[in-house]
């Protein structure tokens, strides 16, 4: 592979069983 | 079909003149029908090159400057696809409905699948307690018409983002499949691909083939840009996406694509110029059943069998949008790193082609809540260029990098299966590929 000129490099992990129901518009939001 | 030929179009929305009343409905259809212009163009030559079904953006026949009073005239009853409607062939059936009927027509008589994001209006009463005062709910909604003008899914974005004031949540959630010549597809919108329901619970429960995914995403580096986070979602979950963004530099909109299992077929990104652009690839139609189908990733097997890199040097903290991340520096043009937070520890082996002096970069972990215009729990793992060569800049947006790394490794002891795994380089470029990897037992390594 060639040499990389790197910005960013991320592994982005989602713990999903933490949610909250609906991922939180803001109270007044929810129905 | 074994392989099908998808199309994405990234659109420059013309958007209304901001305004708290409503328009005339006349001038509504007007603002939308030069929209859908600029859309039939690109249907008609993905058409052409043969593509089977083409995606648009959400919000990309009216934009999304409204209050909920100035969207109701762009708004249509659009019924549950049940109903069986080809509003080409029967206009008047459910009301007042011209976006549908001459989206149904371009569908029809270009023989292909069009995704379209519109705006559905639902009356309601004080019978239903949730009802709003004004009597309708207002829905951001995805239709899609089949290539003989079928109604055949219409979705109801469920994790609406803050802004979107002018639209009402759905009761639950929908979960919108539908079944095609060319494999099984999913649709949802947006912000929800942050969420399990639907944007997992339609890929691993509903087990779809391609997810269809409208979106109005405005970029925010380091790690929240379109291409980069959509095409690692694709890998990480597995399926073909069909990612198509608005076109607006001002706001940092673009990026869209075609992403599958393997890797990136098609992106576009684009922050010079105030284009459209359509984009084509042949897919495989039922990706799982290929023999190239990637395997499930242990995602934190090989940070687990590791013991942490010891390092004399102290973490140092810094904010990623609002997030605080434990940082380490890479002080060295090779190394070997570890720095944690809470429950994740994240390690990094990497070589440089040389450390230059007027760049730094920094190693972070973060494991908690996201609170900012949604919450939601992450653990991420990060190399990434500071915006200075001061440590206070670790986290802010950077545009460019000359350093370049010619081996790296990155992992960590993530408590989650659903990890997005992404390289983005100078410039905002995706990585192809053949320059990197991620293996079985979780690292996001260099091909050497």
């Amino acid at each position: 592979g060639a040499p990389l000129p790197v910005l960013v490099m991320a592994l982005y992990g989602r713990m999903f069983e933490n949610d909250p129901p609906r991922l939180g518009q803001g109270p007044g939001k929810l129905q | 079909l074994d392989t099908f030929i998808a199309a994405v179009y990234e659109h420059a929305v013309i958007i209304p003149n901001r305004t708290a009343t409503p328009v005339p409905k006349e001038e509504a259809l007007l603002l939308m029908n030069k929209n859908i212009d600029v859309l039939e163009k690109a249907v008609k030559l993905a058409a052409r090159q043969g593509a089977h079904i083409i995606v648009t953006p959400e919000d990309g026949v009216y934009g999304w400057v409204f209050t909920r009073e100035a969207l109701y005239p762009y708004l249509e009853e659009i019924p549950h696809p049940e109903v069986n409607w080809i509003p080409c062939k029967d206009p008047q059936r459910f009301g007042y409905t011209p976006v549908q009927e001459r989206l149904s027509c371009l569908a029809k008589d270009n023989s292909i699948y069009i995704v379209a994001n519109i705006g559905d209006k639902k009356p309601c009463n004080a019978s239903d307690p949730q009802c709003p005062s004004d009597g309708r709910y207002q829905y951001n909604t995805n239709v899609v018409f089949d290539s003989e003008g079928r109604l055949v899914a219409r979705y109801h974005k469920y994790n609406l983002f803050a802004p979107e004031i002018q639209f009402d949540f759905p009761k639950d959630t929908e979960h919108v499949t539908f079944d095609t010549p060319f494999g099984k597809l999913g649709i949802f919108t947006c912000f929800d691909i942050f969420s399990y329901d639907p944007a997992v619970v339609v890929v691993d429960e509903l087990q779809v083939d391609s997810v269809l995914y409208p979106t109005a995403w405005y970029n925010t580096l380091p790690l929240l840009s379109a291409a980069p986070f959509h095409s690692a979602w694709a890998r990480a979950l597995r399926v073909n996406l069909l990612s198509a963004n608005t076109h607006n530099t001002t706001m940092h909109m673009t990026g869209s694509g075609i992403y599958t299992p393997e890797g990136v077929k098609a992106y576009y990104y684009d922050m010079e110029t105030e284009s459209g652009q359509l984009m084509l690839s042949e897919l495989k139609a039922r990706p799982r059943r290929e023999p190239t189908y990637p395997a499930a990733v242990d995602w934190s097997a090989y940070a687990r069998s590791v013991k942490p890199f010891s390092s004399e040097q102290s973490d140092f903290r810094g904010m990623i949008y609002f997030d605080e991340f434990t940082f380490t520096e890479l002080k060295r043009n090779t190394g070997n790193y570890t720095v944690c937070q809470k429950d994740l520890c994240c390690h990094l082996t990497y070589k440089m082609s040389e450390k230059r002096s007027d760049e730094v970069y920094a190693l972070g972990a973060f494991d908690g809540l996201h609170m900012v215009e949604g919450q939601y729990y992450l653990q991420v793992c990060t190399l990434l260029k500071c915006q200075t060569t001061d440590l206070r800049t670790c986290g802010e947006p950077v545009g460019s990098a000359f350093t370049n790394f010619e081996e790296f490794s990155l992992s960590g002891t993530f408590g989650t299966s659903y990890v997005f795994p992404q390289l983005i380089l100078s410039g905002s470029q995706l990585a192809p590929e053949r320059h990197y990897e991620v293996s079985r037992d979780g690292r996001l390594k260099s091909r050497s």
